[in-house]
């Protein structure tokens, strides 16, 4: 996932970690 | 590793502590009982953990280990019917948390596994935006412990 790669930042990790899995279909398994 | 297991644990009941449930939810003594789980479950899917289905766990536990057993099994099996009749997915046996040592011992690598499997509800059902949104908002290093738990558990998927 190219979005997981972009953040540096501790910040920036989990933001695009978060905003990876919010982009997931609802109710998709993991 | 037991360190890291004790962090990942209490950065979940941390988690846990965003849903406001009624019973306390403060210490990993004080979700022996399975109450606050469940209370936290009802939230998460209210169709599936239904009224009926909370009012089966007892609310007034005590110390007695024979009760919070019984609770801790009655949410267990509600979580591994959640992940394998709405999420469609089997959580292997071995992930499986031991009901009895996190009551008798409330243990805090047991009880991580337990609430990791309800982390897994909160950011997979349909109300997974809310869950995960509120997660974005829990300070960076108790973000990180979830971050953790969630990527541990899609390793662990099986289908």
């Amino acid at each position: 996932d190219p979005n997981m790669k972009a953040g540096t930042t501790s910040e920036g990790v989990l933001a695009n970690f978060f905003n990876s899995l919010l982009s997931k279909k609802a109710g998709t398994p993991g | 590793m037991a360190g890291n297991e004790n962090e990942l644990c209490e950065s979940l009941i941390i988690w846990l502590q965003t849903f406001n449930t009624k019973a306390p939810c403060k210490t990993i003594e004080d979700l022996t009982s399975g109450v606050p789980m469940a209370q936290v479950l009802h939230q998460i899917d209210g169709a599936y953990f239904h009224e009926s289905w909370l009012a089966r766990i007892k609310e007034d536990v005590g110390e007695n280990r024979r009760i919070k057993i019984s609770n801790l099994k009655k949410i267990l099996q509600g979580i591994v019917d959640y992940y394998r009749e709405i999420l469609s997915q089997h959580i292997l046996e071995y992930l499986l948390p031991d009901c009895s040592q996190i009551a008798e011992t409330a243990d805090p690598t047991e009880m991580g596994r337990l609430l990791q499997l309800i982390l897994g509800c909160a950011i997979n059902c349909d109300r997974k935006q809310e869950h995960i949104q509120t997660i974005m908002t829990l300070e960076e290093s108790v973000q990180h412990m979830v971050m953790t738990a969630i990527q541990e558990l899609m390793s662990k998927d099986v289908d």
